[in-house]
């Protein structure tokens, strides 16, 4: 299944203050890895799964689109997302990247690397309430 | 200035399972 194309945000723009979990703010561009992990850690809700990227290709819609598929958690779930390519996805290890970090770095400011085959994004899920 | 939450920089791929 392919999910709704999520338009660009205006908090990935160079600058954006983000709130973690604990209260802390930073900007988005000084957002690192282990924020994440201790944000998750925190929220009765939500979890940290690894979303491995299996296949990045345009999209049949529009030449600003492109689909990215994911293989999410343990169970390795195929989950099919269609983004702008300017879209950024926060690799784990490595920060920031995407289909085209050059119109990135350009539209948002956002240091941004090319996002690849193999590399593992950080994704949510719902936590499992027992 | 607006602050953003964390979890909204992240998507939410919630695969649906049936375990």
């Amino acid at each position: 299944s392919t999910m709704v194309p999520p338009s660009l945000p205006p908090y990935f723009i160079k600058g954006s203050i983000i709130q973690l979990a604990d209260g802390e703010l930073k900007r988005v561009e000084d957002l690192k890895t282990e924020d994440f992990i201790q944000s998750a850690e925190i929220s009765s809700e939500l979890k940290i799964d690894s979303s491995t990227v299996e296949r990045i290709e345009g999209s049949h819609t529009s030449p600003n689109f492109a689909v990215v598929q994911f293989s999410v958690g343990e169970h390795r779930t195929q989950v099919s997302v269609e983004v702008l390519v300017e879209y950024p996805f926060f690799v784990f290890g490595q920060g920031w990247s995407s289909c085209c970090p050059d119109r990135t770095t350009q539209l948002l400011e956002l240091p941004c690397t090319k996002l690849s085959v193999g590399d593992v994004c950080i994704s949510l899920t719902l936590k499992n309430l027992r | 200035v607006p602050v953003f939450p964390w979890h909204s920089l992240v998507p939410f791929l919630a695969p649906t399972q049936s375990d």
